[in-house]
Protein backbone atom coordinates (compact mmCIF):
# COMPACT_ATOMS: atom_id res chain seq x y z
CA UNK A 1 0.00 0.00 0.00
CA UNK A 2 0.92 3.78 -0.73
CA UNK A 3 2.60 5.15 2.27
CA UNK A 4 -0.02 8.16 1.85
CA UNK A 5 -2.78 6.29 2.72
CA UNK A 6 -1.61 4.81 5.98
CA UNK A 7 -1.38 8.47 7.26
CA UNK A 8 -4.10 9.76 5.97
CA UNK A 9 -6.17 8.40 8.26
CA UNK A 10 -7.03 9.44 11.72
CA UNK B 1 -12.07 11.23 2.08
CA UNK B 2 -15.33 9.96 2.02
CA UNK B 3 -18.52 10.60 4.35
CA UNK B 4 -17.87 7.45 6.60
CA UNK B 5 -14.66 8.48 7.00
CA UNK B 6 -15.81 12.23 8.29
CA UNK B 7 -18.46 11.40 10.05
CA UNK B 8 -16.12 8.82 11.78
CA UNK B 9 -13.63 11.39 12.35
CA UNK B 10 -16.35 14.04 14.38
CA UNK B 11 -17.55 10.99 15.78
CA UNK B 12 -14.24 10.19 17.77
CA UNK B 13 -13.91 13.83 18.41
CA UNK B 14 -17.34 14.00 19.88
CA UNK B 15 -16.38 11.52 22.17
CA UNK B 16 -13.77 12.98 23.57
CA UNK B 17 -15.56 16.37 23.88
CA UNK B 18 -17.85 14.57 25.37
CA UNK B 19 -15.51 12.44 28.42
CA UNK B 20 -13.54 16.09 28.31
CA UNK B 21 -16.71 18.41 29.20
CA UNK B 22 -18.28 15.53 31.58
CA UNK B 23 -14.75 15.77 33.70
CA UNK B 24 -15.05 19.81 33.52
CA UNK B 25 -19.08 20.30 34.49
CA UNK B 26 -18.99 17.87 37.32
CA UNK B 27 -15.62 18.39 38.57
CA UNK B 28 -15.32 14.78 38.70
CA UNK B 29 -13.68 11.49 36.47
CA UNK B 30 -15.45 9.37 39.00
CA UNK B 31 -16.60 5.96 36.63
CA UNK B 32 -14.23 7.02 34.05
CA UNK B 33 -10.93 4.43 33.60
CA UNK B 34 -8.00 6.08 33.72
CA UNK B 35 -5.94 3.63 32.37
CA UNK B 36 -7.85 2.87 29.11
CA UNK B 37 -7.15 7.48 28.82
CA UNK B 38 -3.25 6.99 29.39
CA UNK B 39 -3.58 3.55 26.61
CA UNK B 40 -5.50 6.11 24.11
CA UNK B 41 -2.88 9.33 24.76
CA UNK B 42 -0.59 6.82 24.16
CA UNK B 43 -1.78 5.39 20.95
CA UNK B 44 -1.74 9.07 19.82
CA UNK B 45 1.82 9.69 20.57
CA UNK B 46 3.09 6.82 19.06
CA UNK B 47 0.66 7.02 15.89
CA UNK B 48 1.39 10.84 15.20
CA UNK B 49 4.81 11.18 15.20
CA UNK B 50 4.16 11.00 11.50
CA UNK B 51 3.09 14.70 12.23
CA UNK B 52 6.90 15.29 11.81
CA UNK B 53 7.25 13.24 8.68
CA UNK B 54 4.57 12.67 6.31
CA UNK B 55 1.99 16.14 5.79
CA UNK B 56 -1.12 14.97 4.06
CA UNK B 57 -3.61 17.93 4.55
CA UNK B 58 -4.44 21.00 7.07
CA UNK B 59 -7.53 18.74 8.31
CA UNK B 60 -5.57 15.27 8.81
CA UNK B 61 -2.99 17.73 10.87
CA UNK B 62 -5.12 19.73 12.73
CA UNK B 63 -7.37 16.48 13.74
CA UNK B 64 -4.30 15.03 14.77
CA UNK B 65 -2.98 17.55 17.04
CA UNK B 66 -6.41 18.24 18.72
CA UNK B 67 -6.75 14.43 19.07
CA UNK B 68 -3.40 14.46 21.11
CA UNK B 69 -3.92 17.75 23.32
CA UNK B 70 -7.51 16.68 24.19
CA UNK B 71 -6.32 13.43 25.09
CA UNK B 72 -3.66 14.30 27.34
CA UNK B 73 -5.62 16.82 28.75
CA UNK B 74 -8.41 13.94 29.73
CA UNK B 75 -5.05 12.04 31.36
CA UNK B 76 -3.79 15.25 33.01
CA UNK B 77 -7.84 16.26 34.44
CA UNK B 78 -7.97 12.61 35.80
CA UNK B 79 -4.37 12.43 37.16
CA UNK B 80 -3.99 15.67 38.36
CA UNK B 81 -6.66 18.29 38.68
CA UNK B 82 -9.22 15.84 39.83
CA UNK B 83 -7.24 13.24 40.95
CA UNK B 84 -9.56 13.09 44.72
CA UNK B 85 -12.12 12.33 42.22
CA UNK B 86 -10.45 8.84 40.44
CA UNK B 87 -12.16 6.14 40.83
CA UNK B 88 -8.91 4.12 41.32
CA UNK B 89 -10.29 1.13 43.57
CA UNK B 90 -12.20 0.20 40.50
CA UNK B 91 -9.70 1.20 38.05
CA UNK B 92 -7.36 -2.12 38.36
CA UNK B 93 -7.05 -4.25 34.96
CA UNK B 94 -3.36 -4.61 34.55
CA UNK B 95 -2.41 -2.58 31.42
CA UNK B 96 0.84 -4.45 31.03
CA UNK B 97 -1.03 -7.48 29.68
CA UNK B 98 -2.25 -5.15 27.21
CA UNK B 99 0.55 -3.30 26.46
CA UNK B 100 3.39 -5.70 26.48
CA UNK B 101 1.69 -8.48 23.93
CA UNK B 102 0.76 -5.84 21.61
CA UNK B 103 4.33 -4.33 21.36
CA UNK B 104 5.48 -8.09 20.86
CA UNK B 105 2.75 -8.22 18.13
CA UNK B 106 3.93 -5.10 16.68
CA UNK B 107 7.61 -6.20 16.48
CA UNK B 108 6.18 -9.27 14.43
CA UNK B 109 3.52 -8.47 12.58
CA UNK B 110 4.30 -5.02 10.53
CA UNK B 111 4.23 -4.35 7.27
CA UNK B 112 7.95 -2.60 7.56
CA UNK B 113 10.23 -3.27 10.24
CA UNK B 114 11.25 0.46 10.52
CA UNK B 115 11.09 2.25 14.13
CA UNK B 116 8.33 4.55 13.15
CA UNK B 117 6.13 1.91 10.76
CA UNK B 118 6.52 -0.50 13.82
CA UNK B 119 5.50 2.46 16.96
CA UNK B 120 2.31 3.00 14.02
CA UNK B 121 1.65 -0.76 14.23
CA UNK B 122 1.47 -1.00 17.86
CA UNK B 123 -0.78 2.07 17.68
CA UNK B 124 -3.31 0.21 15.80
CA UNK B 125 -2.98 -3.08 18.02
CA UNK B 126 -3.03 -0.97 21.07
CA UNK B 127 -6.34 1.34 20.20
CA UNK B 128 -8.07 -1.88 19.32
CA UNK B 129 -8.16 -3.05 23.16
CA UNK B 130 -7.47 0.15 24.68
CA UNK B 131 -10.81 0.34 26.37
CA UNK B 132 -10.65 -3.04 27.99
CA UNK B 133 -9.78 -0.97 31.55
CA UNK B 134 -13.01 0.84 31.07
CA UNK B 135 -15.55 -2.01 30.16
CA UNK B 136 -13.51 -3.66 32.61
CA UNK B 137 -14.47 -0.81 35.28
CA UNK B 138 -18.22 -0.81 33.94
CA UNK B 139 -18.36 -4.66 34.45
CA UNK B 140 -16.83 -4.33 38.08
CA UNK B 141 -18.83 -1.45 39.03
CA UNK B 142 -21.98 -3.17 37.22
CA UNK B 143 -23.18 0.19 35.94
CA UNK B 144 -22.25 3.40 34.13
CA UNK B 145 -23.07 7.13 33.92
CA UNK B 146 -25.59 8.00 31.45
CA UNK B 147 -22.85 10.47 29.78
CA UNK B 148 -19.99 7.89 30.07
CA UNK B 149 -22.34 5.49 27.89
CA UNK B 150 -22.90 8.32 25.30
CA UNK B 151 -18.94 8.63 25.17
CA UNK B 152 -18.31 5.14 24.79
CA UNK B 153 -21.04 4.76 21.88
CA UNK B 154 -19.62 7.68 20.55
CA UNK B 155 -16.34 5.89 20.38
CA UNK B 156 -17.75 2.74 19.52
CA UNK B 157 -19.36 4.53 16.51
CA UNK B 158 -15.94 5.84 15.44
CA UNK B 159 -14.77 2.54 14.78
CA UNK B 160 -17.32 0.82 12.75
CA UNK B 161 -17.70 4.10 10.65
CA UNK B 162 -14.25 3.26 9.79
CA UNK B 163 -14.65 -0.43 9.19
CA UNK B 164 -17.36 1.12 6.20
CA UNK B 165 -14.78 3.80 5.28
CA UNK B 166 -12.65 0.85 4.53
CA UNK B 167 -15.04 -1.33 2.37
CA UNK B 168 -15.80 2.09 0.68
CA UNK B 169 -12.12 2.31 0.12
CA UNK B 170 -11.32 -1.07 -1.14
CA UNK B 171 -14.67 -0.36 -3.76
CA UNK B 172 -13.71 2.89 -4.72
CA UNK B 173 -9.88 3.27 -4.54
CA UNK B 174 -8.83 -0.69 -4.32
CA UNK B 175 -6.90 0.61 -0.69
CA UNK B 176 -6.98 -1.77 1.90
CA UNK B 177 -4.37 -1.83 4.90
CA UNK B 178 -5.03 -5.54 6.23
CA UNK B 179 -3.42 -4.66 9.84
CA UNK B 180 -5.53 -1.55 10.25
CA UNK B 181 -9.18 -3.38 9.29
CA UNK B 182 -8.01 -6.70 11.57
CA UNK B 183 -7.74 -4.53 14.50
CA UNK B 184 -10.61 -2.12 13.58
CA UNK B 185 -12.71 -5.22 13.45
CA UNK B 186 -11.62 -6.73 16.85
CA UNK B 187 -12.15 -2.71 18.42
CA UNK B 188 -15.83 -2.86 16.93
CA UNK B 189 -16.50 -6.03 18.18
CA UNK B 190 -15.96 -5.72 22.07
CA UNK B 191 -18.30 -2.60 21.88
CA UNK B 192 -21.01 -5.02 20.55
CA UNK B 193 -21.86 -5.96 24.15
CA UNK B 194 -21.95 -2.57 25.21
CA UNK B 195 -24.11 -1.09 21.88
CA UNK B 196 -26.74 -3.98 23.11
CA UNK B 197 -27.08 -2.83 26.29
CA UNK B 198 -26.92 1.14 24.99
CA UNK B 199 -29.62 0.85 22.44
CA UNK B 200 -32.07 -1.69 24.98
CA UNK B 201 -31.48 0.56 28.12
CA UNK B 202 -29.47 4.39 27.62
CA UNK B 203 -31.27 5.27 24.47
CA UNK B 204 -35.05 4.51 26.40
CA UNK B 205 -34.08 6.85 29.14
CA UNK B 206 -32.57 3.80 31.72
CA UNK B 207 -29.15 4.30 33.42
CA UNK B 208 -26.95 1.60 32.48
CA UNK B 209 -26.71 -1.15 34.87
CA UNK B 210 -25.74 -4.75 34.11
CA UNK B 211 -27.95 -7.61 35.21
CA UNK B 212 -27.09 -9.05 38.18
Amino acid sequence: PKIHDKHDEL
Amino acid sequence: MNVFRLVGDLSHLLAIIILLLKIWKTRSCAGVSGKSQILFSLVFITRYLDLFTNFISVYNSVMKIIYLVTSLGTVYLMYFKFKATYDSNHDTFRIEFLVVPVGGLSFLVNHDFTPLEILWTFSIYLESVAILPQLFMISKTGEAETITSHYLFALGSYRALYIVNWVYRYYTEGFFDLIAIVAGCVQTILYCDFFYLYITKVLKGKQLKLPA
